[in-house]
């Protein structure tokens, strides 16, 4: 995947996972955010997309465009009830 | 890794984790052993262990030469106390 498409990706939609098949660490992500009713979308890496956001690790989040981290990111911002904010303003709630 | 080479590792080791490099899930089983204090031996999957114990998926963990489980079958055992019992017994702790 060239990063430009990683890009368009993350422009066009509200909330992008890029993670792996079958990675119980991804899967607890997609979980969350299918119990919280987000409209989202993944992306099965198959090239590095560290170069971009320095992280090589999955998942890798994106919200509104925003880089957002990895799945311990997403559930302390769940913890501390930023989450839901971010996804309506990125109009994926 | 042939079977048989499985089937050692479970009987010359207390407690053997199969796993697959970098997999947050694996890390989490080896990180509460590191916490206990258990002797264990982990190999990283390469070829299907599925053929021997039915799970397909990593971490695949065995405890004194028995099956366990996944790491929701080694947490489960450790909420209802009966993981350091088995590790006693398989004389790991
Ligand atoms: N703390 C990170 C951990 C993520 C992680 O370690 N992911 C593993 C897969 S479960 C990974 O990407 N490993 C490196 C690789 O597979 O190249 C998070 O919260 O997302
Ligand atoms: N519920 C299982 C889940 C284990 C799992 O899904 N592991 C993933 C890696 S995190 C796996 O092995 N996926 C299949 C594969 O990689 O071939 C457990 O408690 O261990
Ligand atoms: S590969 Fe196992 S948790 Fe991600």
């Amino acid at each position: 995947m060239a990063m430009s498409k990683a890009q368009d990706l993350v422009s066009s939609n509200a909330v992008v996972v890029f993670s792996k098949t079958s990675c119980s660490y991804c899967n607890s992500v997609m979980k969350l955010f299918n119990d919280l009713g987000v409209t989202y979308k993944t992306y099965e890496l198959d090239v590095e997309i560290s170069q971009w956001t320095n992280q090589r690790t999955v998942p890798n989040v994106f919200i509104g465009g925003k880089y957002i981290g990895g799945c311990d990111s997403v559930f302390a911002l769940r913890r501390s009830e930023k989450l839901v904010p971010l996804l309506t303003d990125a109009k994926a709630l």
